[in-house]
């Protein structure tokens, strides 16, 4: 562990706590992406099955707990509960357009041909396109709530400090794992354009909104 | 194919 990684996590958890008190709080979903909190529950679901077969560390597990029961809290917030508030109609994104070339490619690109690996990889994959639909969902209603905004950052700069975490495991522990780099790149690079106008105007006391 | 290295990462 560096703390590279630990921040990347605890800016994960923040990010994901965020948004569940947000719609708590708020008791409305306005403005989230429910594709897009299903896909990151399915990442988490196929990415941590190993919880019943392996035991690195109280702190992973624990994360990966915390992780999996929020995801799943978030959306069935989102579905059941405030259902009412979901912006379905802006909300549009077809997610089998991501789901469908993620899992082919998990299953032509892997470190082993193995169903946990697989399942692992189309987490990989899957988690650095599940945000689309909610930065879809942005630029169809043109504007996004000052809170969003900051779930937005802190779940762009966990996978940013992971790459970091990546560097630094390169050089002292001569470990990498290329699967995981590219992907969380390409993640990171899909929230580029969003960091530029957080920085810009929600830093700045500004409301985010994109020329619609 | 890297040898199934624990994996560590969450």
């Amino acid at each position: 562990m560096n703390i590279f990684r630990l921040t990347g996590d605890l800016s994960h958890l923040a990010a994901i706590i965020i948004l569940l008190l947000k719609i708590w709080k708020t008791r409305s979903c306005a403005g989230i992406s429910g594709k897009s909190q299903i896909l990151f529950a399915i990442v988490f679901t196929t990415r941590y099955l190993d919880l019943l077969s392996s035991f690195i560390s109280l702190y992973n597990t624990s994360m990966k707990v915390i992780y999996i029961g929020c995801a799943y809290a978030t959306v069935y917030l989102i579905y059941m509960k405030f259902r009412a508030t979901y912006d379905g109609n802006h909300d549009s994104f077809r997610v089998e357009f991501l789901v469908v070339p993620v899992g082919g490619l998990a299953v032509l690109i892997n470190h082993d041909f193995s169903f946990l690996e697989i399942l692992w990889t189309f987490s990989i994959y899957l988690e650095s396109v599940a945000i689309l639909p909610q930065l879809f969902m942005i630029s169809k209603t043109g504007e996004a709530e000052t809170i969003t905004t900051h779930y937005l950052f802190c779940l762009g700069l966990y996978r940013a400090l992971y790459i970091v975490n990546w560097i630094w495991r390169y050089y002292f522990e001569a470990f990498f794992d290329l699967i995981a780099i590219v992907a969380g790149v390409v993640q990171t690079i899909l929230y580029c354009d969003f960091f530029y106008l957080y920085v810009t105007k929600v830093l700045k006391g500004k409301k985010l909104s994109l020329p619609a | 194919d890297s040898d199934i290295k624990q994996k560590d990462e969450l």
